[in-house]
């Protein structure tokens, strides 16, 4: 996280508000919700109380406009900047201003979400800078979340405390309180959730994150997986790209949701016992697509299963031993891919190479051999 | 040799998108120190905030991030 240094900061803890004009977008009872919403974020975690006013000048002034509207600081039309606002000082400073050349909504995907558009800048009113932790609501980019489920990430957390403390009046120590935090790609000791390849690219799941890695960098891109697949599921078992069918399938639980690049393919999520797996499998810890033979082995506690893309049928015989299959492998298998020619099965913090036809170990690795720190 | 897909509208895209949030500035007496230009150094500046490789030059990856929706406000803190 960052602030805007200067102690730039509220020297009072009880702050007004008012809405000064309406997006036409919205009704207006929607965009009360949404920067109530947005205003408590930052109350549930601070001691610092908003209240709404209706005439007169607020601390927090918030309002509608396009293009030049008033500060030296025009939009743009659609796109790009979406909204900007001041940091904490008398007269401008706090106000937060929207982009009318957008469309937002309440909650669908369709638009931007006015409430994570608003409690992002509602973070400059208050204080906070711009954070370059891409899980944080501070981040500069627009991130799809919903808004129904949103909790604070930790960055902002101890962003907004470090300027005005914690919120007296919860339990630190509250489970329910708990804030998310972004998986760092240098912890040697992460378990990843799953790994696929996507066109060429190098998916690599962790909570509500994913990094991509292509031949053409060095560095992994981390971001949101609701930023690529708003449909998506987080905290995901396992993934994998059919190049049978050019779909990414993502599994949580006993469902699947199967993409078309950014889309989510018509009818899904589906049951994985579309697949033939049986009732009694609830949920898998891996897939693995081999590109030879279009199969795709589905990875259950010890054991796995084969399953023939071309005619969408379970093989028989399974399911079998994963260590009959591959020599050495009797820990949990957490995620697998094939690249080059090689099958890379994850166990948790290590990943070993296997020749899928022989079953032969070539090499073990740590999980930061593909996923560079 | 890959054709640039960079062209002179994004140039001005990228300059424009710098200087709003990452203060970059037209520099007066010697602008150019161990011939790194201003636009260089605050391109490596966002790649560095992005986690971009750090290239210095307007590739596709960096152009295609300035594009995407975001909040107006700086990334850096702005001297004036």
């Amino acid at each position: 996280f960052s602030t805007f240094g200067n102690n730039l900061k509220w020297e009072k803890n009880s702050l007004t508000y008012r809405i000064v004009n309406y997006t036409p977008d919205m009704s207006a009872a929607e965009v009360d919700d949404s920067m109530e919403k947005a205003l408590q974020v930052w109350a549930k975690v601070t001691p610092l109380r908003f209240t709404r006013i209706y005439s007169g000048t607020a601390d927090i002034m918030i309002s509608f406009g396009r293009r030049d509207h008033g500060d030296y600081y025009p939009f743009d039309g659609p796109g790009n900047t979406l909204a900007h606002a001041f940091a904490p000082s008398s007269g401008i400073g706090g106000d937060a201003h929207f982009d009318e050349d957008e469309t937002f909504t309440f909650r669908s995907n369709s638009g931007y979400v006015l409430f994570m558009v608003a409690a992002h800048e509602f973070g400059h009113s208050l204080g906070l800078s711009h954070s370059d932790d891409p899980g944080a609501l501070m981040y500069p980019l627009y991130s799809y979340r919903n808004p129904e489920t949103f909790v604070l990430p930790r960055d902002d957390v101890n962003g907004i405390q470090s300027l005005y403390g914690p919120n007296p009046d919860v339990d630190p120590l509250d489970p329910d309180t708990t804030a998310p935090t972004t998986p760092d790609a240098c912890d040697s000791t992460m378990v990843l959730d799953a790994v696929a390849t996507l066109r060429g690219e190098m998916l690599f799941f962790k909570d509500s994150f994913f990094w991509r890695s292509y031949p053409q960098s060095n560095t992994p891109q981390q971001t949101l997986i609701n930023n690529f697949w708003p449909d998506a599921p987080v905290d995901i078992d396992a993934a994998y790209e059919s190049r049978y069918r050019d779909r990414l399938l993502l599994f949580k639980g006993n469902r699947v949701w199967a993409f078309n690049a950014y889309d989510l393919v018509p009818d899904y999520p589906q049951s994985i016992s579309t697949f033939g797996l049986p009732a009694s499998v609830t949920k898998v810890d891996a897939v693995l697509y081999d590109v030879k033979s279009h199969k795709t082995l589905f990875f259950v506690g010890d054991n796995y299963y084969s399953y023939d893309e071309a005619r969408r049928t379970m093989d028989r015989g399974f399911p079998k031993r994963v260590d009959e299959k591959f020599s050495g492998l009797t820990s949990k298998v957490t995620a697998a891919f094939q690249y080059r020619g090689f099958t890379y099965i994850y166990s948790g913090p290590y990943m070993f190479e296997y020749s899928l036809r022989t079953g032969r170990l070539f090499r073990v690795l740590k999980n930061d051999y593909f996923l560079r720190c | 040799v890959p054709v640039s897909q960079v062209t002179d509208p994004d140039e001005s895209f990228a300059e424009s998108y710098l200087k709003k949030f990452y203060d970059l500035t037209e520099e007066s007496g010697p602008v150019v120190r161990r011939g790194i230009s201003p636009v260089t150094k605050k391109l490596r500046e966002m790649q560095r905030f992005f986690g971009l490789k750090i290239t210095g030059t307007l590739d596709a990856d960096t152009l295609a991030m300035m594009k995407k929706p975001r909040c107006g406000v700086s990334d850096v803190k702005i001297a004036r």
